[in-house]
């Protein structure tokens, strides 16, 4: 995150770090964030696994303000399933269908239990987005700044407001890299966004009332770059890809 | 506004124990 604020996970405790595991024994690396939906479900961008997808290469916590060490009430997680949408490309920018999900289990089975650090996000109503312009919260482990070559080891968030269709498809920001499945989201002053690192992670919007899915962090030029939104996944266009994967509506976070 | 109701498993999705800033 491009500017904000350093946060504990308990301002975001659906914020799900997803690591991928390293042979020899070495402590595995972080990949991605992710959005915990329902107790077992956790979604993030297919861009993360895409060169990797077997479930038993990646690792996922609940409960982490740190990154790579121990947070007490955190909860760790092994991979029951991860899939990614059928229909994922990349164009030479933009990500397409940048969505995945993975079904989490404990060593013994378990799926998360709710605690100060770990509770479920609310899906949107279905094809339903907070008005462009509202402020919207992005959270996660990625880079401060492009150029850096350091990762923050706390968790950050910030505020954008999202923009609208119109404004994010004008030539001098993306043209026709945009569809109607993403959502552009930026600071007007270009001071803080999301960066190479938030892949995956949460952009949160207030619809009805309810703090609420309304992105997944995919892609953008650059990091708070001028007239260079970020970009995210749609949740509000995904709601029937993610019920058929997921199966049970009541265990959905609607 | 609507809040979301607990579920069986003890969730609440959106509810921070810190207050929001919303």
């Amino acid at each position: 995150i491009v500017g904000g604020e350093f946060t504990e996970v308990e301002n975001q405790p659906w914020f799900a770090a997803i690591y991928q595991k390293n042979k020899g024994g070495s402590p595995p690396s972080f990949k991605c964030g992710g959005s915990l939906i329902s107790p077992c479900w956790v979604a993030s961008a297919a861009h993360c696994f895409i060169q990797l997808p077997k479930k038993e290469n990646y690792v996922v916590y609940l409960g982490q303000s740190k990154e790579s060490s121990y947070n007490p009430g955190e909860m760790k997680f092994e991979v029951e399933q991860l899939i990614l949408h059928e229909y994922y490309r990349e164009d030479s920018l933009a990500y397409h269908n940048d969505i995945a999900l993975l079904k989490i289990r404990t060593s013994t089975g378990q799926c998360a239990q709710p605690s100060r650090s770990i509770q479920t996000i609310c899906l949107p109503p279905r094809f339903t987005d907070a008005p462009f312009g509202s402020d919207c919260e992005i959270t996660g482990f990625g880079k401060e700044s492009e150029s850096d070559y350091l990762y923050p080891k706390n968790l950050k968030m910030s505020v954008v407001k999202l923009v609208s269709h119109e404004q994010c498809m004008q030539p001098h920001y993306y043209g026709s890299e945009i569809n109607y499945k993403m959502l552009c989201a930026a600071d007007p002053e270009w001071k803080t966004d999301s960066c190479k690192g938030d892949s995956g992670g949460p952009l949160i919007c207030n619809i009805e009332g309810r703090p609420t899915l309304s992105g997944i962090v995919s892609w953008g030029r650059g990091c708070a770059e001028k007239n260079k939104p970020g970009v995210y996944t749609r949740v509000s266009h995904f709601l029937d890809w993610i019920q058929s994967h997921i199966g049970e509506e009541k265990g959905l976070a609607f | 506004k609507p809040s979301s109701s607990v579920d069986q498993q003890g969730f609440q999705c959106g509810q921070k124990a810190l207050r929001p800033r919303f």
